[in-house]
């Protein structure tokens, strides 16, 4: 092909790949989070852009006008004009690098546009051909590539900046971290009180998984950290004074509060994803109550003595559901383990004492995701979150997304929020030069 | 062709330069191209 440089540090290409699966890939409208996403209708097939011409044989570099034969994620098929119908000659290419350009960049550099050796002399005047072709067709606008840059820039998180995060050697707990590196929105987090050299966590900064400084002493979720630092918590709670490397409430995507007085209790009993296991919804207990909405959830029948494998949800997560959701979705609901028999959420009310968290308390709004069933996308490993993987929607529940990685087995694909910070339009990672994982490729033995 | 699916789209008069010489032609392009 002609593309210069696939598929970031790695090196997958997402274009060979989506030809000979012949499948498609999720908009990048679908991806609220992402650069771009807000005007990405305004891309369009048929759409002229100019691309270098690497068959030519001028000196310097040559280009040509290219039609959008095919949007997938911010990859584009492309076929340079005067190719016809002739597929042969199509190439992908990422709209979203400096290797695309809006109709009359060239002349504004005073290079010319020069043909395909190939089809050089197919046409004996070009310029007919070409005003014929160019006359009232769409392009990109002169500064789209300054509007990518622009909507890639985060002015909130910087290296240095503190966050709390869930400690993730035990989820029932939060832990202090120091940000990094910042790629795309995602974080690298250093834990501030780790003794091993690279003991990072990954997480999007609008993960309901990190939270600003003082949010655990806030809400009363458990905290590991030292005495000091939860003093100075307390102190900047009453004086709102916080210090500049701290991470401040406003640096956070607003959560929704939900409406009216009923609130859950400890001891409903709902269905959840398993953090541990996002590949399984379970049957599921509210253990304990925080503030501003928060709840400690555990997963029945494989709770630790402790509650160090609770896990906190917010009360209008979307990875929370009602007793009943997954029957009447058609999906397998995990049974605490060692229960005997078919499980029957009527029985188990009744052996266990317990009462359903009424369907009232749930977030119930389904977003216009557009995601569908078999679109690609690249898909955070939330088991080990630093991975970045090419990934299908294998089934869509009104907003919920079950997501398999390519290459691997069901039993690794994840239940994830159509709106997860953790999805990423093919594409993604080239544009941000990060390593994608292409689908693992099973050796079959001798 | 005009293209519906945005909230402003605007017509550009665009330069074309080939080795044959230069010429404009008229096109579209989403709003905001300043």
């Amino acid at each position: 092909t002609v593309t210069s440089r696939p598929g970031g540090v790695k090196g997958f290409d997402w274009g060979p790949y989506l030809s000979s699966t012949s499948s498609d890939a999720a908009s990048v409208s679908c991806f609220k989070h992402c650069p771009m996403s807000d005007n990405w209708l305004n891309i369009t097939v048929g759409m002229k852009v100019e691309i270098q011409n690497h068959e030519c044989d001028l000196p310097e570099h040559a280009y040509w006008i290219a039609t959008v034969i095919k949007i997938a994620g911010y990859k584009s098929l492309m076929r340079f004009e005067g190719f016809g119908n002739d597929t042969s000659y199509d190439f992908w290419m990422n709209l979203c690098t400096q290797d695309v350009h809006p109709v009359g960049w060239c002349a504004t550099i005073g290079k010319p546009l020069v043909p395909p050796k190939s089809i050089q002399h197919k046409y004996l005047d070009w310029k007919e051909y070409l005003v014929k072709r160019l006359t009232g067709s769409r392009t990109l606008p002169s500064n789209f590539y300054n509007k990518v840059v622009e909507s890639i820039s985060n002015h909130r998180f910087k290296k240095g900046v503190n966050v709390e995060v869930v400690d993730k050697m035990c989820v029932s707990a939060m832990r202090v971290a120091t940000v990094d590196e910042v790629i795309g929105g995602r974080l690298r987090l250093q834990y501030v009180d780790s003794k091993e050299e690279n003991d990072d966590f990954w997480c999007h900064m609008r993960s309901p998984l990190v939270h600003p400084i003082t949010w655990s002493q806030r809400s009363g979720h458990k905290l590991h950290a030292i005495q000091e630092y939860k003093n100075e918590c307390l102190n900047k709670i009453i004086t709102e004074n916080y210090h500049p490397t701290d991470a401040v409430p406003d640096m956070f995507h607003k959560v929704k509060e939900p409406m009216g007085d009923l609130k859950f209790q400890v001891g409903m009993k709902l269905e959840a994803i398993d953090p541990l296991n996002l590949s399984a919804i379970c049957v599921a207990t509210v253990m304990k109550v925080l503030k501003n909405n928060y709840l400690m959830i555990g997963i029945d029948g494989s709770m630790a003595q402790n509650g160090s494998d609770w896990f906190c949800y917010h009360t209008s997560s979307p990875c929370i559901f009602p007793v009943g959701f997954c029957e009447i979705n058609g999906l397998d609901l995990t049974p605490p383990r060692g229960y005997k028999g078919q499980f029957k959420w009527f029985e188990y009310l009744k052996q266990s004492k317990s009462t359903a968290a009424p369907v009232k308390l749930f977030d119930k709004e389904i977003p216009k995701h557009g995601f569908k069933p078999s679109h690609k996308v690249e898909a955070v490993d939330l088991m080990e979150p630093r991975l970045i993987c090419v990934a299908t929607v294998s089934k869509v529940v009104g907003r919920l997304l079950r997501i398999h990685f390519d290459g691997w087995e069901n039993e690794y694909d994840q239940w994830v929020d159509s709106e997860s910070p953790d999805l990423y339009p093919a594409g993604w990672c080239e544009v941000m030069n990060y390593g994608l994982e292409g689908p693992r490729v099973k050796v079959e033995p001798p | 062709d005009v293209p519906t699916s945005t909230k402003k789209w605007e017509q550009k008069q665009v330069q074309i330069k080939t080795l044959e010489g230069e010429f404009s032609v008229t096109m579209w392009a989403s709003g905001g191209d300043d």
